[in-house]
């Protein structure tokens, strides 16, 4: 049941948008964060078959069954997380980056991130003056139960609250720095330990730019339609 | 006809600083292509940084040993020519009708002038951006196809104050680009700021259609019983006609032991 085929014409020269219809799992495996459960990943391919010409291109992914919701907690300002609706007490790690010459490899992730759930962790917060974590460093956080706070490129050092002040107004490109974020959440947002995505550190981004990921990042309109059918937002991912 | 998927460009790379090549890309990537490491070509890390290629060559010290990295000299010091660096390699590619290849940078840092086969292609600025070239006009008729990037460091490096201090003096700040490079509390300052192509390289053949940045969201209901796969894809035609196609998906969980089930 988990296998969909959809036929499709697309004119010459095009770029379209198709989305399955919805695939159903009964009771699956879900992915649980280090400490909490197994981190249960499904293979996810997707093939693309053209008439006359045989498959023309083929995507593949891990991906893990996983609810993660967070709100500021009002008695204490703290943030909350909650994982598959089970509350969790989150002990995290500061993560600036792999190497500082950006000699990055998989051994070396993989080392890492071991060594953070060794340590009994279940989240490593990338900081904002460092990278948007590169897919080989998620691939291990899903694998190892790591959740992951991921900063864009804002810090309050440097952005208008260190010394001296500057950059008050955060990078000189605000198109740019819309334009870097929305790729990398395209590259990012399919692994299961990417658990929140923020502004930057110890500083609010530029109201534009706050704004605007504050905008993109929300649950996307194909899914509000399932809010009409009486289902809570609890019940969305 | 040659397999579709991808293949990472990660071995064979060589690198010169660019204020010592006296040749445009259109002439090493034609009638003047590097054979070898004769200077002033090195054997270059890619993915990885200026710095990083300087530091396998011992052609500086290692920055992380004791005061090392007062002696390599800081691109404000330097200029940023000094450390705009070309990085050149050669890859095996021959398509067959209806396919098409693409040259793809997962990170340059920060901007790039790419050079395949005798074509200039820009890579606009950012660190944080991927680019995706559709090269297949431009490949060499005979499969071997010399390739050149020229990465220019980012715009704003700014210069570290003597005191030193928390991101130096903030002016990288004004670029999209990672800010603990002019150093921080718990670092010192990286002398050529990360200039380089700092993320994987890959040529990825497709037919006609190709998958772009598919999008899995998953929705909860009946305490987990009930839970759905939602997948939205774009997809791109590149041929010159109207294609029909079947679009797959599959998904399938590894049990214990490896055993799958579909």
């Amino acid at each position: 049941e988990h296998l969909q085929t959809q036929h499709l014409s697309i004119p010459s020269g095009k770029r379209v948008q198709h989305t399955f219809p919805q695939l159903f799992f009964y009771k699956p495996n879900l992915w649980w964060p280090n400490g909490m459960g197994k981190q249960a990943l499904y293979h996810v391919t997707i093939t693309v078959d053209v008439k006359g010409h045989g498959e023309s291109d083929s995507w593949s992914h891990m991906y893990g069954f996983r609810k993660i919701e967070s709100y500021i907690d009002s008695a204490t300002g703290g943030r909350l997380f909650k994982v598959n609706g089970q509350p969790i007490f989150i002990r995290g790690g500061n993560w600036i980056l792999s190497d500082g010459l950006l000699r990055l490899s998989k051994k070396r992730y993989k080392t890492d991130i071991k060594f953070h759930a060794d340590m009994n962790f279940n989240m490593i917060r990338c900081w904002g003056g460092g990278l948007a974590e590169r897919p080989e460093f998620y691939h291990y956080c899903d694998i190892y139960g790591l959740l992951v706070w991921q900063e864009f490129w804002i810090t309050g050092d440097v952005d208008g609250r260190g010394v001296p002040v500057s950059n008050p107004n955060g990078p000189l490109d605000h198109d740019l720095f819309m334009l870097c974020a929305r790729d990398t959440v395209k590259l990012l947002r399919n692994h299961p330990s990417l658990a929140l995505w923020v502004g930057g550190n110890e500083q609010v981004p530029p109201p534009d730019i706050n704004n605007a990921l504050k905008d993109e990042l929300k649950l996307h309109p194909h899914f509000e339609s399932l809010h009409n059918t009486g289902k809570t937002v609890q019940e969305l991912s | 006809m040659a397999e579709i998927g991808k293949t990472v460009l990660d071995s064979g790379w060589l690198a010169a600083r660019s204020t010592e090549v006296h040749l445009s890309g259109t002439q090493l990537t034609t009638t003047h292509s590097p054979s070898g490491l004769d200077k002033p070509w090195m054997e270059a890390a890619v993915p990885g940084t200026v710095l990083g290629t300087l530091v396998k060559n011992k052609a500086v010290p290692d920055p992380f040993y004791g005061l090392e990295n007062e002696a390599i000299i800081d691109i404000a010091d330097s200029g940023r020519e000094y450390y705009t660096f070309w990085f050149f390699t050669t890859f095996q590619c021959k398509l067959s009708a209806n396919q098409h290849l693409d040259l793809n940078f997962r990170g340059i840092n920060y901007s790039a002038e790419v050079y395949l086969n005798g074509n200039k292609k820009i890579l606009p600025k950012g660190m944080f951006r991927r680019h995706s070239l559709d090269v297949t006009d431009i490949l060499h008729p005979d499969g071997q196809n010399l390739l050149a990037v020229l990465v220019h460091p980012p715009d704003h490096p700014g210069t570290i104050p003597p005191e030193g201090g928390q991101g130096g003096d903030h002016e990288i700040g004004k670029d999209v680009a990672t800010q603990y490079v002019e150093g921080w509390d718990w670092m010192a300052p990286i002398r050529d700021r990360n200039t380089g192509i700092w993320d994987e390289v890959s040529i990825s053949i497709t037919g006609p259609v190709k998958i772009i940045d598919p999008h899995l969201v998953s929705t909860f209901f009946d305490g987990y019983k009930r839970v759905y796969l939602h997948t939205t894809t774009e997809l791109e035609n590149k041929s010159s006609s109207v294609v029909e196609c079947d679009l797959n998906i599959q998904v399938t969980s590894e049990l214990e032991g490896g055993v799958c089930i579909v």
